[in-house]
């Protein structure tokens, strides 16, 4: 695993998050319910809790939007990035971008958003890429059965170097 | 500085890809801009073999056909570079 320079981190226990822009490719429950099932992959190794609200300004801004979406960075359409999070810190710190070009699902077909979104999120909580293939955070998108699903363990030995332990 | 010549394996287009991948995920920050990130021969077969050796490639600094294959597979915006 891998931190950014400075190794930013949240200073504070309760994070929140919002969706401001939803993929069509899902119901609004979906998505809510997969964002924050990928939250709670965190939160199960880490003494951080995240709470979604509805309006205003979250810690963490959450958008689907293909192309162009407000930073410097546009999506290149259907495949290539899928998306693209901050390093924790003010402002846009945290901020997580999905590209809604992508077809955004819940199995192995298209691109499963679950394992997106816990990778992103990871960066959002100060993880940088691994080189390990088996890791959460290794750059590249590749399908697992998401049953069930854990944080490997280079990805929770990281997050914990930064936070603790759930359990201490 | 002149564009990439290495002794490359792949085709034309593939090549540009790999230009394009290293600018994106390998370069320094702040070279967004195409026209000033052209890369010379050293900082490109420099960061292709940063790339080779993120992914346990082999470490040849030559585009080759398994480096294109990690290229062109999915993935995350976030350079593979801490910044």
């Amino acid at each position: 695993y891998g931190h950014f320079p400075g190794k930013p981190r949240w200073k504070k226990r309760l994070i929140t998050y919002r969706i401001t822009r939803y993929t069509p490719d899902l119901t609004q429950r979906e998505v809510d319910t997969t964002i924050g099932q990928a939250f709670q992959l965190y939160s199960d190794v880490i003494p951080l809790d995240f709470k979604q609200i509805y309006s205003g300004t979250a810690d963490i801004m959450i958008l689907f939007k293909g192309g162009h979406h407000g930073d410097f960075y546009p999506f290149d359409g259907a495949g290539g990035v899928l998306a693209h999070a901050n390093s924790p810190g003010q402002n846009e710190g945290g901020d997580t971008h999905f590209d809604d070009d992508e077809t955004w699902t819940l199995t192995r077909r298209g691109v499963n958003l679950l394992l997106v979104a816990a990778h992103e999120f990871g960066h959002a909580l100060g993880l940088d890429h691994s080189r390990d293939r088996r890791a959460l955070m290794f750059p590249t998108y590749q399908y697992v059965n998401t049953y069930g699903y854990k944080l490997p363990d280079d990805d929770r030995r990281g997050v914990q170097a930064l936070y603790g332990s759930r359990t201490t | 500085p002149t564009a990439p010549t290495s002794n490359s394996t792949v085709s034309p287009e593939e090549q540009d890809l790999a230009e394009e991948y290293i600018s994106q995920f390998y370069s320094d920050v702040g070279t967004k801009n195409t026209s000033l990130r052209r890369l010379t021969n050293n900082t490109f077969r420099e960061d292709l073999e940063a790339m080779q050796a993120f992914f346990g490639l082999e470490v040849t600094g030559v585009v080759d056909n398994e480096t294109i294959t990690i290229m062109k597979s999915p993935r995350c915006g976030v350079s593979d570079i801490s910044r």
